[in-house]
């Protein structure tokens, strides 16, 4: 069986640069095992 | 070595009966022969099997990208009616085992697939089916969530296939490599997926609302009361990113979906699709793998805006048992013949509120068969 998450978080976009600065980071690998309750992402508070 | 030795002592019993003539002898071979060329076949096969397997893994391990490969065996089993497979696989775990026999089922099943049976909230003699006891709870403490508000936790216990930011317009998630499935197949054509534009920016102004569709608007302002506000950097300006995981369950992992966050579920989405494996091999042979088979979509909103888990089933875990509704059942006998039946969906009460759910709390479960 199989789960997917799909969902928005915000990212900030810089207006000099046109570089998007992303604040939702995974903090995973492909491949990697993960368990229940285990952060997947992080953002920083805006 | 038992059995091949008990078809060779009949072979030579009716060979003696026979007088032991020469046609007599021809036969002595006959049967055992045919047995061992079968045998050794299937291990043949299985051998290559497992060798084309671990090539693929060291591919992956060297961060080749495993390629797209339609193949014989995946026309075949679209024949096969893997529903029903699976409905009988479920009445054959259902049945119970003697007391005494319990932990000996249990402890080679966790051999088999690594589970950890420590984790088990029972003793291993309560669990009255293999049923019964894949779908077991842990004991308290086992899953930690991480209490960062500042963090998406995982759903289930897995391993991660894929993950990453959908972009543009039709937003594409890759199976493999060379096949990929649309987020709109997957979710439903009526989902309240906000589908961005390439090179296009939303503000958190009231420009959210037309990415929406009219279903949603009515719930859409209480998020925008909810979510962060615009940052008083004129160098940068928020914009919302849309993010998916793909994490894939083996039969050993523990089968029940937690909440990744606090959010509010608004829809609960049913395609009754087909049931194939999900296996590594089945990803690489079966085109739109994910969109075919049954799942239950839960679609509803957190503090940053949109958010869905798919629960997709499988042949040997084909149903999925929800806890915020638990009259609601999958994997049932087919009653139309057509594989593209649209999706059945139910708004939960209050309209626009629905069911809120905390940060690790249980959401749903596989079940067997």
């Amino acid at each position: 069986s199989t789960v997917v998450l799909v969902f928005q978080a915000t990212t900030l976009k810089s207006l000099e640069s046109n570089d998007t600065l992303s604040e939702f980071s995974f903090s995973i690998k492909r491949g990697d095992k993960i368990r229940v309750g285990e952060a997947l992402g992080r953002w920083q508070d805006s | 070595p038992s059995f091949v030795k008990k078809l060779f002592t009949t072979s030579q019993a009716r060979a003696s009966s026979s007088g032991g003539t020469n046609n007599g002898q021809g036969n002595i071979f006959l049967v055992p022969g045919a047995t061992v060329a079968t045998l050794l076949m299937l291990g043949a096969l299985h051998a290559r099997r497992l060798y084309d397997d671990k090539k693929v893994e060291e591919a992956r391990e060297k961060g080749a990208d495993i390629e797209f490969k339609p193949d014989v065996k995946a026309t075949f089993l679209r024949m096969l009616p893997l529903r029903s497979i699976s409905r009988f696989w479920g009445f054959l775990t259902s049945v119970e085992f003697p007391v005494w026999m319990r932990p000996y089922v249990y402890k080679a099943w966790a051999r088999a697939f690594h589970s950890n049976l420590e984790e088990a909230a029972l003793p291993l003699d309560e669990y009255a089916s293999l049923r019964e006891f894949f779908v077991r709870t842990l004991k308290q403490g086992s899953r930690p969530i991480d209490q960062d508000p500042n963090c998406l936790v995982s759903p289930v216990d897995g391993t991660i296939l894929r993950f990453g930011e959908l972009k543009g317009v039709g937003a594409m998630i890759e199976q493999v490599k060379g096949f990929s499935y649309s987020v709109s197949s997957l979710l439903g054509a009526s989902t309240f997926l906000p589908t961005i534009a390439e090179g296009e920016m939303h503000e958190e102004t009231g420009e959210q609302e037309s990415i929406l569709t009219d279903n949603t608007k009515k719930s859409w302002w209480r998020i925008s009361l909810a979510s962060p506000k615009v940052q008083d950097n004129m160098l940068a300006r928020p914009m919302k990113g849309l993010y998916y995981c793909v994490i894939y369950l083996k039969p050993g992992d523990y089968h029940r979906i937690h909440s990744p966050v606090d959010w509010n579920v608004l829809v609960r989405r049913h395609f009754s699709g087909r049931l194939f494996p999900l296996n590594e091999r089945a990803t690489r042979t079966i085109r739109n793998l994910y969109v075919e088979n049954e799942r239950v979509v839960l679609e509803g909103l957190w503090q940053e805006g949109y958010m869905a888990i798919a629960a997709i089933g499988a042949t040997n875990i084909g149903s999925i048992e929800l806890f915020i509704e638990p009259e609601f059942k999958t994997n049932r006998p087919r009653k139309k013949l057509l594989h593209s039946e649209p999706p059945e969906q139910r708004v939960y009460e209050p309209e626009g509120v629905g069911m809120m759910l905390k940060k690790g709390d249980e959401v749903a479960a596989f079940n067997m068969g």
